[in-house]
This record gives structure tokens, C-alpha cells and sequence, in this order.
């Protein structure tokens, strides 16, 4: 009668790539009879996502599993709940300065530094790059971001000239790769750095006809996503195991509840997949 | 929420109703039309008994989190006063603080459970 | 029931407010008087929350009732097919008279749900 | 999560008799960890009985805690009961022949046959009886009449003159126990069968302001029950345990379920006091 209650907070409650994480958090709510709540901002928000941590705190929950967006603002929370007695879990972006007990996602940092490596690869080291990332302001989208210039930056052939947000929606990484078009007519590569951004991105330079020569990277393996790299107007793109992170970061709580001693850091498989590498 | 069960609720009971005439129809006339019709009606009621499953689900976690905010807010207003005697003022004015957000919290969430969230 | 805990709820987040009002103005007139009016509230809100605990738990109850009510009539109905199918007179005639008293308590305990016992 | 949902089935809901019971049964509750709902007809009403217990088969309960009112009426439904695999103990009222797995109460016969030997004694052998019931028809209130019948029969000084219905309600024992000394003035002692009926009977008594000399004998301890005994109006009264009786049934539908064999009958205390037992 008495099952832990835990939360997962996500970025944004309806983007896919967070009910991917909520699918592999429920089916560790089933194997493990805890009660999942999944509860979070309807629009990508960080006032809003740091309310719904301060509602759970005062909701009593058992177990709360988090972004840690940007670690100025969330590490005041975190550590409001882990004072509270509140286990709290990091997932998909880390705040490793907050008292948060273990990380659960990518490596972001790695993952940016493998798509910059991908990038001088396929472009046989010579590109003038595009960047739309989801926020600034994301740690996440920071290291990202931080781990493909530092991939690129001995390079000579490649040059980063632009890097705008897309508040990660498809609609916006497509206003911004215009933007950047429009303002950098010699761009010859984008990378995206979050799970729409390579969707958008595509959309736009479809609808100018210049997909032909225009190397995208983009995040993830989206549906929509892996249809782009099948036609080829993608032409790699970044995997990261948000299913996995959800049903582990689960488990590790339940750990954590029951008394066990867990590593603080939990990264799941990342690496940059191209068509070839399609079933 | 409230309002969302209201609907379901009045729903599932003419659902049965309909899946009763119909099975009845089906009993009198016997055809594969009238079966078919029984068949409709009655896989729509079994989708109606999962999502009443699945809004009372959510219910309970909302219920439960609004029961612990009650709890917390009277704690908070608690420690006001407990501080407020010891006039240690940083102290209560920040569980002053807290209580008045959780207030606010309170006065949200009544909103949601009887609302409900149409979404989902 | 349903139109019972809509009242409660909107009384919780009501007095949740007042017993915040009070306790500021304790702190602002520090009076014994307005200590009591807080203290009054609070305990008013504490009876409204173990009252909100009470009718949910009855609310669990009848709930859970009602989704074996479903499943029950929709169990019958099968067996009425079943027996029909069979050409079993006796047998689908008596599911069929059991599906539909079930149906008439499902009615019944739709309005339940949506009035509440409010008595209890 | 899964806990036993048992439903005790009271002859009316607000009757204080019953309330009794329940509590009993709340307190086994608690202590068992079990899921109690007590449910039953508004106003004492055979139809709406059966079709409480009907209802709580639809709603495949764990368990049926119900009287067995009347054999006839309520075999049926017991039977019912059993066949779809939820156990029934009769409580207060048995149905000896129905399929009842245990019947947990008064031994009631025994009961109204400790009344007649108590009216005996206390009359010194010599008085005219009427008799106020809570239903002709209900078991248990026609076993507490043929007792005591069984027990004055032989004594020649004792006659039974009339026996009307209270249908369980303080109003109608006193609007009856009027009829009765309308009827019949020279009645010199009354015998009520269920709890409220000595209470309406003393109503009509003192009211008439023939208190004094007119033994009553009636059921049950409720509290305005007591207050009578110890004013003297009412000279004795029948113990029952309907508290226990509540408590223990619940205690052996746990055990049914965990699949212990129990004793069919389970008797509680009955007997007879007067001012002088009270404490
Ligand atoms: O944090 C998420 C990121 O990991 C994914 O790549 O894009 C969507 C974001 O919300
Ligand atoms: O059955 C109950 C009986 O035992 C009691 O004496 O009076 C009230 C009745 O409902």
C-alpha cells in the first residue's frame, strides 16, 4: 500500500524525446512497483522547472529525478530537497556541484567532441558550420556545444561563423537556420545540438533546395529524424539512450531508497551513427 | 481532475446502457450488422473503463501530493510562529515565506484536481 | 462523491488562505486575540484535511466497486453471446437478466460517485 | 496495495446497534490491515438487504459479513456468494441452511429463552405479557420470541397477550407498545427483541405515567438504554456483544482467506442484567 513516489521533471512535458525518457522510466515503474509521476513544464521553462522541483519538495515526495539545466539555478533546489531528505537524481544533464546524488545520461561534453570529430571527417576537413543549439543557458547544450569546438578547433579548414538557439522546437531551429542562412549565405554545414534542431534545420535548407550540399549533423534518433538520414538530406546524427536513462535513473532511486551505495556518475552510450549504420 | 471524471462518469453509464440495446438488438434480430453494433459499443466501454483506470492513476498522485502540501503548509506556519517567539526574524520571515508559496501551491493545485488536466 | 469533494476543495483552498492572512496579522498586531484567530483557522483547516482524507478513502472504495461493476457486466454479456450462440436459452436469458441489473447499478452508483454520500 | 476489501452489510446504516458493530469491525480493520466498507439499506428493508449483498458480488468483494435475515430471502443470494468464490459469515442474524462458511453472533434462542426465565423470576411467575419485535419475519427477533415463549410456556401465572412490529425504530416500539396497552390494559409487562424497543417502550410508559408498575424488559445496552435501567423503568435488559461480534468477523474472514479452517459457529456472550449489574 505504501509505494515510493517518484518524479521525473522533464524539459518540456510533450517533446518526444522526453516521453522516450518517461517510457523507460514507467517500464521501471512496472518492474519495480514504484509510482512514477511525470510532471514537468508545458513549454520548455526554467522557472517553471525549478517550481514543479519546489512543488515535489513540498508534495513530500520519495525520489526526485531531474535536469540540472544550469546549475546556478538548480542547485539551490537540488540541495533544498536533498536537506529535506529527498534523493535527488540527475538525468540527461548533470549538475555536479549541487549535493545531487548520482547522474544518469550523456556524456554531453563527449558527444559534442564525437560530432565535431564526425564532422572534419565527413567533410574531409573543410566546412563553414552553422550551430543551433536548444539554449545558452543549458548546461547540456553548453558542453555540447564547448566539446565540438574543442573537436574542431586545430582544424584549419573549419570554421564556426554562427550559433543561435531554438528553445529546442522544430519551429524555431527552423526560423534560426534561415536566420543564419540569410546572414551567412557561406555556410556549408550545421550541426544541431538538440533532439529537433537537425529536423528543423533540414526543413529549411529542403524548402531553399539546397539540401544537396548541405552537411547536417544533428541529435538523436527521432523518428523523423532517422527518416532524414535515410533520404540523405542528414547525413549523421548523434545517439543518446533517453529510454535507458529513464528506466535506470528508476532504479538507481529505488538503490538509493533502499540503502544501497551507488557511483554518482551513470553515462550512457553515446556515438555518432551515419546511414550506412541504419538497420 | 473532478470535471474530467464527471464526463467519463456520465459517459461510462450511458455506455452501458447502449451495449445492453444493443446486445439485446443483436438477441432479437441476429445479424451480423447488429452484432457488429453490439461489438463497437462494447469496445468502446472497455476503452472508457481503461482511461477511468488511467485519469483515478493520476487522481491519487494528485491527491496524495495535495495532502502532503496541506501538511507542509501547516509545518511551515508552525516554524513561523515557533521563531517569530524566539524572534529570530531571518528565521520565521523565511518560513513565512515558504508558507505563503505554498499557499499559492495549494490554491494551484485545488485548480488541477478539479479542472483535471484536459490533456491528459 | 465528486460534487462533495469539489466543495471541500474549494473550502481547503479558501481557508488555506485565511489561515495564511492570520497568521500575518499575528505577526503584525502580535495580539492574543489574533494568535487565537490563527489558531482557529489552522485547526479548521487540519479537520478539513482529515475530512478530505475521510471521503477519499470512501471515494477509493465505491471507485474501485464501480470498475468491477464494468468488468462484471461485461463478463455477462459474453456469456450471454456464448449461450445464445450455443442456442442455450435458459443459460444467455439469465446472463442476459444479470447484465442487465448490473447495468442498473452501474447507473445507480454513477450517481453515487458524481453526488457522494452526502451523508457520510 | 492489494489489501482484502470485506463488506459488512448492517440490517440499517445509522442505527446505533449497528454502529456498534462497525465499530468493532473498523477496529479488526486496523489491526489486520484489511479494507472494510459498510454498506447497507438506509432504513431497514429486506429488498434493499439482498440487493446490497448482490451488489457487493458484482463488485467482486473479498468478502460478505451480512445477517441471514430471513432463511428464504437471503439463502439464495448467499449461495450466490459462494458460488462466485467470495466467502460470507452471517453476523448477528444466521442462515443455518444457506452456504454460509460461519456465522459469528448471539446464540438468539438462548437469548430470548434468558428473558423469559429473567421475566419469570423478577414478575415472581405473575404477569400479562406484550411483546414488541423488530420484525415477524427477521430470524433472529423470531428465535428471541420463541425462547422466551418456550421459556413461560409452562408457567401458569404468565400469559402473552400480544406482539406487534417496531421494525427496529424507537418511534414505532413506542406507537405499538400504545396500540398494545390501548388494546389490552391489563398488561403488566412488556419484552422488547431488539435494541431500540424498550426505549420507545418506556417513552410510552412514562409518558401515560405508568412507569412505576410496569416491568420492562428489553435488548440491548445502548446508552439511553442504560440511563432507563438505572432509573428504574426499565427493570432488565439482554446483553449482546455487538462490538466483538463486529471485531471478530472480520477476524475470521481473514482467516477464511488465508485459508484456515474455522468453526462453523461462533457464539457471543449473552445474558441478562439488571440496575444492580450495572458498574
Ligand atoms: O535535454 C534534451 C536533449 O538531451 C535532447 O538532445 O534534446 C532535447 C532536450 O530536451
Ligand atoms: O439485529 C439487531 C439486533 O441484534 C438488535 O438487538 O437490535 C437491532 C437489530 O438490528
Amino acid at each position: 500500500k505504501q509505494t515510493y513516489h517518484f518524479v521525473l521533471i522533464p524539459e518540456e512535458m510533450d517533446n518526444d524525446y522526453w516521453r522516450l525518457v518517461e517510457e523507460g522510466a514507467r517500464e521501471a515503474e512496472k518492474d519495480l512497483n514504484v509510482t512514477l509521476e511525470y510532471s514537468g513544464p508545458v513549454q520548455a521553462d526554467i522557472e517553471e522547472h525549478i517550481k514543479k522541483i519546489d512543488m515535489a519538495i513540498a508534495s513530500k515526495v520519495d525520489g526526485i529525478i531531474t535536469q540540472g539545466l544550469n546549475e546556478n539555478q538548480f542547485k539551490p533546489m537540488i540541495n533544498k530537497a536533498i536537506a529535506k531528505g529527498i534523493p535527488v537524481i540527475t538525468i540527461d544533464t548533470d549538475a555536479p556541484n549541487s549535493k545531487r546524488i548520482a547522474y544518469v545520461g550523456t556524456d554531453n561534453y563527449l558527444s559534442g567532441f564525437l560530432a565535431g570529430q564526425a564532422l572534419i571527417k565527413d567533410t574531409k576537413g573543410k566546412a563553414v558550420v552553422g550551430i543551433i543549439t536548444g539554449h545558452f543557458a543549458a548546461e547540456h547544450q553548453r558542453l555540447r556545444v564547448q566539446g565540438f569546438r574543442d573537436a574542431v578547433k586545430n582544424e584549419p579548414g573549419i570554421k564556426i561563423v554562427a550559433i543561435e538557439e531554438s528553445n529546442i522546437t522544430r519551429i524555431e531551429a527552423a526560423e534560426k537556420a534561415g536566420k543564419i542562412l540569410a546572414e551567412h549565405p557561406e555556410v556549408t554545414a550545421f550541426y544541431g545540438t538538440s533532439a529537433l534542431d537537425a529536423i528543423g534545420i533540414a526543413q529549411v535548407v529542403e524548402r531553399m533546395g539546397i539540401a544537396e550540399d548541405m552537411y547536417i549533423i544533428g541529435f538523436d534518433t527521432l523518428p523523423e529524424t532517422l527518416e532524414l538520414l535515410k533520404k540523405g538530406t542528414i547525413e549523421a546524427t548523434v545517439v543518446q539512450k533517453p529510454y535507458e536513462m529513464g528506466y535506470k535513473a528508476v532504479q538507481l532511486m529505488l538503490d538509493i531508497k533502499n540503502g544501497k551505495t551507488i557511483s554518482p556518475v551513470h553515462h550512457t552510450e553515446t556515438r555518432v551513427i551515419h546511414k550506412e549504420d541504419l538497420p | 481532475g473532478i470535471l474530467q471524471r464527471f464526463f467519463l462518469l456520465n459517459e461510462i453509464s450511458q455506455r452501458t446502457g447502449n451495449v445492453y440495446r444493443s446486445l439485446n438488438a443483436y438477441l432479437i434480430e441476429r445479424s451480423p450488422e447488429h452484432f457488429l453494433r453490439y461489438q463497437q459499443e462494447r469496445q468502446e466501454l472497455v476503452v472508457q473503463q481503461s482511461r477511468l483506470k488511467h485519469t483515478l492513476m493520476q487522481q491519487n498522485i494528485t491527491v496524495k501530493n495535495y495532502q502532503n502540501l496541506i501538511t507542509s503548509f501547516l509545518e511551515e506556519c508552525t516554524a513561523v510562529v515557533k521563531y517569530f517567539e524566539k524572534q529570530q526574524l531571518p528565521a520565521y520571515s523565511s518560513h513565512l515565506a515558504e508558507a505563503s508559496k505554498i499557499s499559492r501551491f495549494i490554491q494551484e493545485t485545488t485548480l488541477t484536481l478539479i479542472d483535471g488536466e484536459l490533456t491528459n
